[in-house]
């Protein structure tokens, strides 16, 4: 079944996080900079999985957050 | 293929390893049979010899756990992550962790293949780096080989030789 967007932006919070450097946590009144921090690890993903790189959630990129894989960052922890 | 930032790598070409327990997916011999040819993938290309130790602290220590297990990277339930390892240090460094929530298997396709998460996980032990390239055993995602036929791709062989050179018996 599709997943509802609560869904999917919690998987990609928890992929970019564990895999991209995304920070934990962050404030409420931080909300603009938690997205633009979001849209920069999505690109970086997107272009080590060389998909297409927009730094948005599409389909495509769920689909290989979805993918079982190795525990170790992409990126240098 | 990419190494580790920071120069990892092993400064002496016979290291040793240790299974610290197994999973129950598998019988103690085919863990055994699928770490040691996981571990020879890479002692083909290049002068690195492994041997087998049972007790005290291997350079490669090797473990099957399932959610916390300390080591600040929490597995994750069944899918998802099925293993860590650790780039060449002291101590922590060269370890393998396989998550025991996976169904590992020996030869079949079904569940995941131990020798397979296994050679990709040694990659990481030895210094490798996840490689960008998708037909690489180094490449993030599990996807499953015909194990008769497996051959560690180019770009692996690249990766591992510009870290130790070749093997020199060949």
């Amino acid at each position: 079944a599709p997943l509802a967007g609560k869904d999917r932006d919690s998987i990609a919070k928890d992929y970019l996080t564990k895999l991209y450097g995304l920070p934990k946590q962050s404030s409420p009144d931080s909300e603009k900079r938690a997205s633009s921090e979001m849209n920069q690890r999505l690109k970086e993903m997107q272009q080590f999985f060389r998909l297409k790189v927009t730094g948005k959630l599409d389909d495509e990129t769920l689909e290989v957050m979805k993918k079982p894989r190795c525990g170790v960052p992409d990126v240098a922890a | 293929y990419s190494t580790f930032q920071g120069n990892y790598k092993w400064k002496k070409h016979a290291l040793t390893y240790r299974i610290e327990n197994y999973t129950p997916d598998m019988s103690v011999a085919e863990v055994d049979d699928s770490i040691k040819r996981a571990l020879q993938v890479w002692a083909d290309v290049t002068p690195l010899r492994f041997s087998r130790v049972n007790r005290g602290t291997a350079d490669i220590m090797i473990s099957f756990a399932v959610g916390d297990h300390q080591d600040g990277y929490p597995f994750d339930g069944p899918d998802g992550f099925l293993a860590h390892a650790f780039p060449p240090f002291e101590g922590l460094g060269g370890d393998a962790h396989f998550d025991d929530d996976e169904k590992f298997s020996f030869r079949s396709p079904e569940g995941y293949n131990l020798f397979l998460v296994a050679a990709h996980e040694f990659g990481h032990s030895l210094g490798l780096d996840h490689s960008q390239d998708p037909g690489a055993l180094m490449f993030p995602t599990y996807v499953y080989r015909d194990i008769d036929t497996f051959a560690l791709p180019k770009d692996d062989v690249n990766g591992i030789q510009s870290l130790y050179g070749p093997n020199p018996d060949i």
